[in-house]
């Protein structure tokens, strides 16, 4: 534990507040893709071996943040719009499959624990990688808290590898990937939001 | 051994 990894998860619940209080505008299909990467993460982290306490209640914590979002969207008809190309996901999947396979470290289903990194985790991290991309995500303090989850992140894996001679690189490099998605909405965010002039929309 | 990084994903 350090102090990038806490404040990384600081900023994720903040994320999923906003997504608790407001989901206007953010997109059901989108919010799926998170699911079906969060939930499968957590459930495994959690089930496949005792990590820590902070670790499990975090985990936990998650769940009902990303799910109840979903059932807010899809019980109100207004709020399930854009992202309507089913045709990303497919490919996105595939591309994930692929990489999951052709990069992971170690051919087995799940581990407890361990140095090497097998096909769901390779899988899920990769999926993250891609469904993270949130382009249809207009909420802009929604796409801030995310954007910073993951450069907190990145900070994290630094501190990591200098304290503990430790790195996964399926993990940073995919995670890395998914910070580069998030750099035009935090230009847009610095450069519109906070300068007040206006809507935030995509270039 | 060191805890893998994807476990402190959220």
């Amino acid at each position: 534990m350090n102090v990038f990894r806490l404040c990384g998860d600081v900023s994720a619940f903040s994320c999923l507040c906003v997504c608790l209080c407001v989901c206007a505008g953010i997109s059901g299909k989108s919010q799926v893709a998170v699911c079906l990467w969060c939930s499968p993460h957590g459930i495994l982290t959690c089930s496949t071996g005792f990590i820590s306490i902070y670790n499990t209640v975090m985990k936990v914590g998650c769940l009902p943040g990303v799910g109840i979002p979903l059932q807010f969207i899809y019980s109100t008809c207004a709020f399930r719009n854009s992202y309507d190309s089913g045709m990303h996901f497919i490919s996105g999947g595939s591309c994930c499959s692929v990489a999951g396979l052709s990069f992971l470290e170690k051919l087995t289903p799940s581990t407890p624990t361990g140095g090497n990194t097998p096909i769901l985790w390779t899988f899920s991290i990769y999926l993250e990688s891609v469904t993270g991309e949130a382009e249809s995500y207009h909420q802009r303090h929604y796409l801030f808290f995310l954007g910073l989850y993951r450069a907190l992140y990145l900070a994290n894996w630094v501190w990591r590898y200098h304290t503990e001679s430790f790195f996964d690189q399926i993990a940073v490099v995919s995670g890395v990937v998914q910070t580069i998605f998030y750099c035009d909405f935090f230009y847009l965010y610095f450069t519109r939001v906070l300068r007040g002039s206006g809507k935030m929309s995509l270039p | 051994s060191n805890e893998p990084l994807y476990h402190d994903e959220l």
